[in-house]
């Protein structure tokens, strides 16, 4: 087991694939995705389906790392590149690693 | 008289499930309703509506001729440029209007939504007035071209006012655009269309489905048109006036312009009627993520606000009845 | 004689779709059947079906009379509440059942099941028995009053009990209950039936696909009964009984009371079957969240379990043959 | 000249929908499109065309000769491990193959496709050709023994290995497969078409919509195909060759011991012709969660993708023209 | 970037659009839900439709405060005044804001 | 309040029943499951329904236990069970329990 540092990004349905691009090219071994949706202080969404009946248009993405430097490079891209025009979140949370195929 | 026979006729129309059901949905979203329809069913039912109007399409380009449908084709890119332009120099230049707010406005009314074109469809089905099947090919000739141009003049003026935008890489737009759902559809549907023999499976399949689908997807629209009311309140009103009025003028435009057609190379009434149609829709669910996309900086509620909320119930509700009462005026039909 | 009559009659219902299916759901819950009608298509199906009725229901009404309307309107009320009071006052004072889960289960059934009511239609029309097609319209006139009913009585008792019951608002009960997905449907359908022309979308769509949705619909409702049927094992057996045997009551009760209403305004046979129908159906997917909410200290296992496990299958297998039996008799149709 | 007319009438068969939205599927997955149709509507269309089915598998076998079913269903469950066994002797012994992904990927091949066996069926009904509706009931007689041959043979080859197989309850892989929802949806439609009277529902809902909802399937399995073309790239050469060619080699086993049942029992050509379909299909969607369950060890990119990207295409696009071909020249249909 | 506490509420469904308002009234700068499901005390959900096709009957709703303050007293009013007759579960976790719009 | 750990399982979607039997051998007092998609290190998914539409193709389980060494036994079992054949990844965080039914 390790300990680790988990890296909780919530933003816009729509910044996926992006977002996931950024966590890659950065050298992170993998990611998990959950639908969510959530209130926050814009909030307008457009994901190409109506809003009325899209009730998760957020997505909340984790990475885990083995050094936070990692992490916060990517946090700083993404922030950096969108969130002056998208809705985003973006918090470190600490935890250990039991088993994984790769970190 | 002629305006009481519009008053008449528009009533009428009113009664027509495709509006009803428009203002069904709006009123009941008012009244605080929490009917919805999921997400799923809403996919699939633009699946087989451009399905269907792509197969119809596909069949009938088979044995039409290639000139007569050049004309209608250029006059579609011609109008969607032309709307992005209009917006460019009206609305993105008025007083408290950010202008790339404008420009994305102007691009999402330029584009076009498949569900006015498929109640426009209908409607002239119910009263008789016959159309080229493949006339609803047009809608990517309006469309890309409209969101790529609106993305562009976004850039140019961007570059010009603080050096921000990014120099407008085209073919990834278009290519975006075409990979995008609705226009899969409808672009497989008229390959298949073309190539195969589908009659059998639209006859028991796509075409009675049709209007029963779209009586569902004009109560979805109604919903979400009363839902987007308030992205339009947190914007200057200029968006409200424009998006209640520049469709019917896009479409008198886009009317005009076929006509000549008309008299050139033939293009049905019906047809003309159409590109009305598509000329006065704004794109309300497909165009919204790749202008969010292409211009980030512009705020989303200007433009899906003005679009969804009121471009599309206008187009749908005053605009298909505008120029089918139009058309039989001008071709007596 | 009449008994062997209605035995067969009975059989012969079970092998029709309606029922058929219903069962079938229940016997591939209980051997394990991982098969499920996804949630989006439940939904959807929901909402078809209400729409169905909802148009048909106000087409009829735009040209029935009014006051032929108004004794069975009032009857539903009355049943609907009579309902509430008669298991406050038998099954919520059983030893060993909690009061307020006597009343919330005696809410749910007098409140209405979308499904039952559907189902009842398709076996009359199967039958060849006609019914006035508005009599639909009669759902919420006995839902909205048998839910706020139980709802104020579970919270005077409380309140004698021990203080606890907050003062109920009604109206807030009742703008919940009308802005629900299932009576918003159909609201919806009865107003766009009542002043527009739906009549083609409604012969082309929703007519048609009517009876194969409800098969499925019951297929579900087989499948949801075998699976509350845990809920049921938790409580006191007197639900078990009550759920049993009181649709048949409920239903008989409200046949008598149809039967006056067809002296005196010339009611239907059809309409007093749907009627005493509706009257032993119990809601098992919409009431229970407005309980759950209004009555949040009864016991979710003890209503839901008894309405949705054994009401709903009770009220359709063995209630709507009942009524239509009785009604061949009565009515000598 | 045979070879001429092959040729012809399988161009003629790839421009029928149900070969074209394969086909097209796969183009516009291989184009990038992002167009896709929601899992819940994938879910409700093979319970759709499972049910039907089912229905009237179930409503003709009611009034069939039980003799003539035997020896169909025994050349069933004959083919199916027959399959699983010489995949057993030439795949998995092959070089750079590991045993238990070739005899995980034969098990698929044994088993049985549900869109591909439906597609069989809409191809017999558009060129006229009868078969018994009950043979549609084969698919679980040669899926199941398939499954279980293959992780019985998977187990007893680990266990020679290196002790690793667990003893393999055969009971419990039966069942599971019986629970799945595609095997429940035709066993239910087979119940009710049996002890009820489904005919209406059937005529006017399950059937009508059969055609359409297929060529909808077929446009999912083929976007599906190219999906997994990935997973193919990853192992060795070889499952590729074998899910190329072996669709047809099965195909042709079963048609030549279908002629037999013709020729002793008089299984209709149509008959002969589905049981070779069936034979050639290879589960792409329901079966691999049980092979993943039952041989853990096995690389599900290899089955899946030999079953889903090559053998699912091949077996409708090649094998369905091929054993329709043969049947007319053999059968002088 | 800043420390804060991340508040979990896991209830169920009906319950929504109720804790919500909780968390809007007591001052919280958003909220991010996801659909759940689970298993715990007492089982039974009534959300308006088939339980058997609800596999997701709970939410799991996030609320980051910059003071746990905020967040004890959320979780207090939810807990009493829903918690004798509904499901759910709330607990409190540590992280570090990197990036937000407002906290 | 008290103190706990949370047990974070992310596993594939068809493992679901047979982690959560794992669960409650092991005491556990319950769990919540959520629908997540991700990449990692083997991507291929077999769930019994076509990929193209399967976003969610993962599980994310979590299990709050007062003391962790059930979550440490519960995380043995099944990666020890499950993670040479299948994808998978675990790990501990910790968080104060502010009120539950049963713990
Ligand atoms: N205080 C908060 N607690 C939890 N989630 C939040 C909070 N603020 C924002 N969010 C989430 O982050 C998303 C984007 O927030 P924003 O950028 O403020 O619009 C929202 O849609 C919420 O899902
Ligand atoms: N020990 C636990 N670990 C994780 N989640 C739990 C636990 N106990 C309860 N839950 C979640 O909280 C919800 C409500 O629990 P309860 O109030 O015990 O019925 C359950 O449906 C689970 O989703
Ligand atoms: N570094 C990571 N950060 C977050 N999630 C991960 C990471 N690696 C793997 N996962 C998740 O765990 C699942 C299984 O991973 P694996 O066993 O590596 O295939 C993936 O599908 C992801 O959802």
């Amino acid at each position: 087991t390790q300990t680790a540092t988990k890296l909780v990004i919530v933003t816009e349905k729509v910044l996926l694939s992006k977002v996931t691009k950024i966590i890659q090219a950065a050298g992170a071994t993998g990611y998990t995705v959950m639908a969510a949706g959530g209130v926050g202080s814009r909030n307008t969404r457009s994901s190409g389906q109506p809003a009325v009946s899209d009730t998760f248009s957020n997505i909340k993405i984790e990475v885990i790392t083995a050094n936070d430097g990692v992490s916060r490079a990517i946090a700083k891209q993404v922030a950096d590149k969108y969130f002056d025009n998208f809705s985003g979140l973006i918090y470190l949370d600490d935890i250990e690693v039991l088993y994984a195929h790769s970190l | 008289d002629v305006l009481l026979d519009f008053g008449a006729r528009f009533l009428h129309q009113l009664q027509s499930p495709t509006l009803a059901f428009l203002l069904g949905g709006i009123l009941i979203a008012a009244l605080g309703s929490r009917l919805t329809i999921p997400d799923s069913i809403y996919k699939f039912i633009v699946f087989m509506l451009l399905m269907k109007v792509g197969l119809k399409g596909g069949m009938a380009i088979s044995e039409a001729d290639l000139a007569a449908m050049l004309l209608p084709a250029l006059i579609a890119v011609f109008v969607g440029c032309l709307i992005v332009v209009i917006g460019r120099y009206t609305l993105a230049m008025l007083p408290g209007i950010r202008t790339e707010d404008g420009i994305a406005t102007a691009g999402l009314f330029g584009a076009v939504s498949g569900s006015t074109l498929a109640a426009g469809m209908v409607v002239l089905e119910n009263d008789g007035i016959a159309y080229e099947p493949w006339a609803a090919a047009l809608y990517p000739f309006m469309d890309i071209p409209a969101l790529v141009l609106a993305i562009v003049l976004a850039s140019v003026y961007l570059k010009k006012k603080d050096g921000s935008g990014e120099k407008v890489q085209i073919w990834p737009i278009v290519k975006e655009s075409l990979q995008g759902s609705a226009l899969s559809a409808l672009l497989l549907g008229i390959a298949l269309g073309l190539f195969t023999n589908p009659g059998k499976v639209v006859d028991t399949f796509y075409e009675p489905l049709f209007r029963g689908l779209l009586s569902v997807l004009m109560l979805i629209m109604g919903i979400e048109a009363y839902a987007r009311l308030n992205e339009l309140r947190r914007v200057a009103h200029w968006f409200a006036v424009y998006a209640a009025l520049m469709p019917l003028v896009h479409g008198l435009i886009a009317f005009g312009l076929g006509y000549i057609a008309h008299v050139l190379v033939g293009f049905s009434p019906g047809g003309v009627v159409l590109l009305a149609i598509i000329a006065g829709s704004s794109s309300d669910i497909s165009g919204p993520p790749t202008l969010r996309a292409g211009i980030p900086t512009a705020n989303p509620s200007s433009y899906i606000g003005a679009s969804t909320s009121i471009g599309t119930p206008v187009a749908i509700a005053i605009g298909i009845p505008l120029y089918i009462g139009l058309a039989q005026v001008v071709f007596g039909s």
